[in-house]
C-alpha cells in the first residue's frame, strides 16, 4: 500500500507516529516511547474495489452474493485496513504494578479497496 | 466524517494539519485505553521508584513470552508489619487483575541477603481472605533457600484467587533447617531496592469457563 502523498487521491496509508510524551502519559506507559497511528484514507474507483487484502477478500464474498442478486452493487468501495499488527504495551496500572501485554489489531500496516 | 458519504474514508475536505494531527492524538489515547480497557488514564499515587522497577524488569527479561492477549503483571510488595528482625514478615499486593483473566503462573521473588548463616527453610501461606475470616492462613508452599541473592518461589496459582479487595496478603515464616541457632535478623530485604515482588502470568478465560457442567 503506498504511504499517502499530497498528490495521491486514492486509497493510501496515512502515516503518523505518536510519542506518548505528547499525551503527556510516559508516566504511566512505560515502554515503548511512542507507537505507528496510521489509518487508510483516499478515493476507491470501482476499478480498485476488492483490490487484495484481508477485509477486500470479505467484501468481494459479500459484494459478489449482493451481484448474484442485484445487478448493482448497494454500496460502495471503502478505503480499509487489509493488515493490522497487535502493540506490545509495559505500563503502570493504578496500584503501581508493571503490566505486560499485546493489544490486538493496534497499529494499521496497509490498506485496500473493499 | 463527510456528512451523507457513503464511505467516509474516501476522501473529502483535507483537514488543516494542526486539526489532523489534534484529531490523531486524540484518537490515539481512546484507541490505547480502549485497547487495555480502561476508562481513563491510571493515576499513580505510589509509583515503584525507577531502581526497583529497573531491577524486577531486568529479573523478567530472561521469562517467557506472554501468550497472545495474556498479561504479565509484576506486583511490589507493600511492607505491612516490621518483624523482619525474625525474618517472618506479611507482605501485602494490591492487584488489579481483570475479571475476566485467570492467573496461571505465580512466583515470588524475594532477595536474601548475605547475612543467611545457613540453609533456610521458607513456608509461605496466604493469610486472611474472604471466606477464611481474618487471621487465618492457608499454606501454599514450602521453599528451602541455600544461597543469598534473587530467588523466585512458584507458588499454586490456584491458591492465589482473586479477592474483591484486589488485595494478597502472603505471610512468610523462616526456619533455619541447621541446628538451633535463633535466625539472624535482617535475612530477607524487604524494603528499599530489592524489595520482593509477585511475578503473574494470566490469560483470557476461555468461554464458558467456570461454569457447572451438568451431566
Amino acid at each position: 500500500t503506498p504511504s499517502c502523498e499530497p498528490a495521491t487521491p486514492l486509497c493510501c496509508r496515512r502515516d503518523h507516529y505518536v510519542d506518548f510524551q505528547e499525551l503527556g502519559w510516559r508516566d504511566w506507559i512505560l515502554q515503548p516511547e511512542g507507537y505507528r497511528l496510521n489509518y487508510c484514507s483516499g478515493q476507491c474507483p470501482p476499478h480498485l474495489a476488492g483490490s487484495p487484502g484481508i477485509a477486500a477478500s470479505f467484501h468481494s464474498a459479500v459484494f459478489s452474493l449482493l451481484k448474484a442478486n442485484n445487478p448493482w452493487p448497494l454500496g460502495t468501495s471503502c478505503c480499509v485496513p487489509t493488515a493490522r499488527r497487535p502493540l506490545s504495551l509495559l505500563y503502570l496500572d493504578r496500584d503501581g504494578n508493571v503490566v505486560k501485554t499485546d493489544v490486538p489489531d493496534m497499529v494499521v500496516e496497509a490498506c485496500g479497496c473493499s | 466524517q463527510v456528512a451523507g458519504s457513503a464511505c467516509p474514508s474516501c476522501g473529502g475536505p483535507a483537514l488543516a494539519p494542526q486539526a489532523e494531527r489534534a484529531l490523531v492524538l486524540k484518537l490515539a489515547k481512546q484507541q490505547i485505553l480502549e485497547g487495555l480497557q480502561l476508562t481513563s488514564r491510571p493515576r499513580l499515587t505510589h509509583p515503584p521508584p525507577k531502581a526497583v522497577l529497573t531491577r524486577a524488569l531486568r529479573r523478567l527479561q530472561r521469562g517467557r513470552v506472554v501468550p497472545a492477549n495474556g498479561e504479565q503483571v509484576i506486583s511490589f510488595a507493600v511492607l505491612t508489619d516490621s518483624s523482619t528482625a525474625t525474618c517472618s514478615s506479611t507482605l501485602t499486593f494490591h492487584l488489579s487483575t481483570p475479571r475476566s483473566h485467570h492467573l496461571y503462573h505465580a512466583r515470588l521473588w524475594l532477595h536474601v541477603l548475605p547475612t543467611l548463616p545457613g540453609p533456610l527453610s521458607l513456608r509461605i501461606f496466604r493469610w486472611g481472605g474472604r471466606r477464611r475470616g481474618r487471621g487465618s492462613r492457608v499454606f501454599l508452599a514450602e521453599h528451602q533457600l541455600t544461597t543469598p541473592g534473587w530467588h523466585a518461589l512458584t507458588l499454586p496459582s490456584s491458591g492465589l484467587k482473586r479477592e474483591e479487595s484486589g488485595v494478597l496478603k502472603l505471610r512468610l515464616d523462616c526456619s533455619l533447617l541447621e541446628g538451633n541457632r535463633t535466625v539472624a535478623p535482617q535475612l530477607l530485604d524487604t524494603s528499599g531496592e530489592q524489595r520482593p515482588f509477585l511475578e503473574l502470568k494470566t490469560q483470557p478465560k476461555l468461554p464458558g469457563a467456570g461454569r457447572a457442567r451438568r451431566r
